[in-house]
């Protein structure tokens, strides 16, 4: 474990807390995707198939139930919560999953470390959670009306992909032969799709401005 | 085996 890794996690985790703060407290989920958020809820499905065949450390296995548990809660509240899914704006939020899942399997399926089942689930979770914000973006440009904690919880997200990317960046250089060209790829495209964001993000924060998307 | 040690993060 090291401080970028630990961070990114730390981040990762707060982005999930702001969310669900913000829709327990104030019953609403006003701007967020749910798509996006059914996608995460694939995301760590696919990729801690493993949580109870391979024990790495309490702390993997304590923060990968949190992420699962989380990420079903706020797809539970979205869709079934009698207040809260009335702030869901399902007449906006019309991104097709199946535009995003079908072309990350079929990758999997063709470039993988191993191909079996749970490694290609592996490998799967990684190239469909670098596109799985896309239905978010595309909702907040259609909704112009960023509040601010779904402009933290989209900023924190963003923010624990480029924390990993100086993880793996630490470990390539401090441990001999740690080469994993997927999770690097994968979090590349999924840090660089968050780069207007934070470039609007940044600026509303400058220039102490609502934040706005361009249309 | 070696290739799950390497799947260590989340």
């Amino acid at each position: 474990m090291n401080i970028f890794r630990l961070t990114a996690d730390m981040t990762h985790l707060m982005s999930v807390i702001v969310l669900l703060l913000k829709i327990h407290t104030i019953k609403s989920c006003a701007g967020i995707s749910l798509k996006t958020q059914e996608l995460y809820a694939i995301v760590f499905t696919c990729r801690y198939l493993d949580i109870f065949t391979d024990f790495i450390s309490f702390y993997n296995t304590i923060m990968k139930v949190i992420f699962l548990w989380t990420s079903f809660s706020i797809v539970w509240y979205m869709r079934y919560h009698k207040i809260v899914r009335r702030s869901y704006d399902k007449d906006q939020d019309t991104f097709r999953h199946v535009f995003l899942m079908l072309p990350c399997l079929v990758l999997a399926l063709l470039i993988n470390e191993r191909f079996t089942f749970k490694e290609v689930m592996w490998t799967f979770s990684f190239y469909l959670e670098a596109v799985a914000i896309l239905p978010q973006l595309v909702l907040l440009q259609r909704t112009r009306n960023i509040d601010n904690l779904t402009g933290q919880y989209i900023f924190l997200l963003g923010a624990y992909r480029a924390l990993y990317i100086l993880n793996w960046i630490y470990r390539y250089v401090t441990e001999p032969n740690y080469v994993h060209w997927i999770p690097w790829m994968s979090g590349l495209v999924q840090t660089l799709l968050y780069g207007d964001f934070f470039y609007y993000y940044f600026l509303s924060w400058k220039n102490n401005v609502k934040l706005q998307l361009p249309a | 085996n070696p290739t799950y040690k390497s799947k260590d993060e989340l």
